[in-house]
Parts: C-alpha cells; sequence; structure tokens
C-alpha cells in the first residue's frame, strides 16, 4: 500500500504479511497486506487490528478487528466505548457509513482513527498528538514502526519508475510494472490519467498513487482510495499546508527528515 | 538539563488527592517520573540534581511496591482543561487528553 508517517514522507511499500504501524504504551495497529493480483509486487491492506491498552480508570483493553469486506462497527467483544471503568465513554466507535466507513475516538490520548472499506481493500488514518506517538517505554525500541519509521528500503517500490514504464508501454523494474489488470482486460495508461484526475485534479502523489494503482489493478476502486485517503488528511492533518505531497521519500527507515 | 521539569511534573501529579501515596496512580505518577528521567539522561550526566532525583525515585518505588511495568500516567494537562463541563463531570479528567495545544501528527495506509 501507499504509506504516509506521523514526519510525511510518501512512501509505496511492498510490506507483504503482517506488518507493525503503530506500536507505543497506548495502543497497537497491525496490517496484513496481500497482493493484488497473483504473483504481483503490488499489495493492498486486507486486514487491520487495533488495539487500545488498559488504561487507568478510562478504558479497559479493547481490541478492533476489520478484514476485507467486513467493516464492524464495535470492538471484538460488541462493545462501542471503552467498557465498564469510569471514563469509558473517552473511547468509542462511530460508525459514519455502515460497512464503509468508521471513526474510533480516543479522547484519553487526544487520537482519532479513520477505518474505511474502499472497494475490497481497507484504508487507514489516524491522527495522534507527538507526545503520544513517542510514548514508548523502553527508549532502545523506539518506534519500529511503519507509521514512524517507514518502510525499509527493499520493501520500497518505485511507482514513478512504473509510470515511466507505462507511459511508454514496456516493462517496469523488478517486475514491477502494470501486469494486464485480468486477463484480457488492460488499462491503458490515458484511461488511468484521465479517471484520476476526475477525482483527484491536484497532479501530487495521491494522484500518482492512483494512476499506480489502477496499472497494478485495472480496479477503479482504487480511484476512491486514493480520494478518501486524501480526504482524511484534510481532515486529520493539523497543517492544511501539507495537504498535498509531491515529492515521495525512498530513505531507509528511521532517519527521520524534512519530507521530499 | 530539563531534570527540573520532571520534578515538577511529578510533584503536581502526586499533590492531587487522586494520587494518594499508597495508590496506583502514585505508581503510574513515579513510573512517568523515572521515564521523564530517562528522557533527560543525556543531557542531565554529572548533574547533582539528576542523580539525586534518580535515586529518590528507585527508594519511593522500593517503598510503595511499585512495578517498573505498567501503565504511566497520562500527559498531563498544562492549562486548565477547556470542554463542557458536562462532559468533564462523566468521567475523571485523566480521561480527557488536554494538553494545551498538542503537536498533532497524521499517519495514512492506503491502496496497492
Amino acid at each position: 500500500p501507499h504509506l504516509r508517517t506521523f514526519t510525511d514522507r510518501f512512501q509505496t511499500c511492498m510490506v507483504r504479511g503482517a506488518w507493525p504501524l503503530i506500536d507505543n504504551d497506548y495502543l497497537n495497529v497491525q496490517v496484513t497486506n496481500t497482493p493484488v493480483l497473483p504473483g504481483s509486487a503490488a499489495t493492498a491492506t486486507s486486514k487491520l487490528t487495533i488495539i487500545f491498552k488498559n488504561f487507568q480508570e478510562c478504558v479497559e483493553q479493547k481490541v478492533y478487528q476489520a478484514e476485507m469486506d467486513e467493516l464492524p462497527a464495535a470492538f471484538a467483544d460488541g462493545s462501542k466505548n471503552g467498557g465498564d471503568k469510569h471514563g469509558a465513554n473517552s473511547l468509542k466507535i462511530t460508525e459514519k457509513v455502515s460497512g464503509q466507513h468508521v471513526e474510533i475516538q480516543a479522547k484519553y490520548i487526544g487520537t482519532t482513527i479513520v477505518v474505511r472499506q474502499v472497494g475490497r481493500y481497507l484504508t487507514f488514518a489516524v491522527r495522534m498528538p507527538e507526545e503520544v506517538v513517542h510514548a514508548v517505554e523502553d527508549g532502545d525500541s523506539q518506534g519500529l514502526y511503519l507509521c514512524l519509521r517507514g518502510c525499509p528500503l527493499s520493501q520500497q517500490i518505485d511507482f514513478q519508475a512504473v509510470h515511466a514504464a507505462a507511459a511508454q508501454g514496456t516493462r517496469g523494474p523488478h517486475g514491477a510494472s502494470p501486469p494486464p489488470a485480468a486477463p484480457g482486460d488492460t488499462f491503458p495508461y490515458e484511461t488511468a490519467v484521465a479517471k484520476c484526475k476526475e477525482k483527484l485534479p491536484v497532479e501530487d502523489l495521491y494522484y500518482q498513487a492512483c494512476v499506480f494503482d489502477l496499472l497494478t489493478t485495472g480496479d477503479v476502486n482504487f480511484t476512491l482510495a486514493a480520494y478518501y485517503a486524501l480526504e482524511d488528511v484534510r481532515s486529520l492533518h493539523s497543517n492544511k499546508d501539507k495537504l498535498h505531497l509531491y515529492e515521495r521519500t525512498r530513505e531507509p527507515p528511521g532517519r527521520a527528515s524534512a519530507s521530499g | 538539563c530539563k531534570i527540573l521539569k520532571c520534578n515538577s511534573e511529578f510533584w503536581s501529579a502526586t499533590a492531587g488527592s487522586q494520587a494518594a501515596a499508597d495508590s496506583p496512580e502514585f505508581c503510574a505518577a513515579l513510573r512517568t517520573y523515572a521515564l521523564c528521567t530517562r528522557r533527560t539522561a543525556r543531557t542531565c550526566r554529572g548533574d547533582l540534581a539528576f542523580h539525586s532525583a534518580v535515586h529518590g525515585i528507585e527508594d519511593l518505588m522500593g517503598q510503595h511496591n511499585c512495578s517498573r511495568e505498567g501503565p504511566t500516567a497520562p500527559p498531563r494537562p498544562r492549562t486548565p482543561p477547556g470542554g463542557d463541563s458536562q462532559e468533564r463531570n462523566d468521567s475523571p479528567e485523566t480521561c480527557h487528553y488536554r494538553q494545551a495545544a498538542p503537536n498533532y501528527t497524521h499517519c495514512g495506509l492506503f491502496g496497492d
């Protein structure tokens, strides 16, 4: 999937299988990514697990789990808030659109999470105070997770190379070139560009991610995935000047730096 | 060296009744204090106030049987909480994150 980190770095990663997205004293988020087509290097999120840890007199431990074609509006135990503690209402799930859009408010840590099902896959967005992001007991394993460090270099896909290849109609690097969307059904580059421009008129990285996704899957739902991802940035990001990103970051994880 | 900030946060966290010396909140506040001293360790090396704080935490943890592992106190409110009074009465103050003007960050994952 495409990843925008807490430090506004933008990467396209394979990260096939289960990977930690967030891991601190207050919550863990883990995603499972699966290939969008057999043999494809491109993967999308098919499962998401969020664990809210037990916290003072506010919330008991709560687990939220979403899968492909299943976006529940409650925690795994059926509840919609933090449990029986006095401050239980400081953790709440709200269903915005049945089966498509869920929001989780964790007021006790000033955190808002948005989970969507777009087409067959899941998208995730979070707004979190910096102090909570860095709340990790033992400093040495300080946040070795995707939202903070990005994904390992070996897991990154250079999707602009795929664009260039598609634009000239040749194969891209390391097999990431867009295979036919489905047997007998290809997505011409120009069509992908036109469809993405309809929803994403600003040709930033969200637009480019949309074109990449249509070229690699032929699934027009990925246009909406990129569109909603940008909408979530609009509603959750505190710096509106950073809504659009234009530079991807291929630096190895661990070196936080200005984006671009 | 910001050891005095750690000290003042600890004293303000334990001054209230909810963190009486034998309550879980007291241990949580101690763990927060220990975390804060760890974060200042690099810049406070050799500072007497820092070393006496570290030893003081050890002693208090032993006296009150506090475990090292466990929840830490929530990020302390730095300004009197805003929000509507009704909501505040509903649940303990520690359940409403009240950082003055927190630096929010965003992370997103989508597509393929």
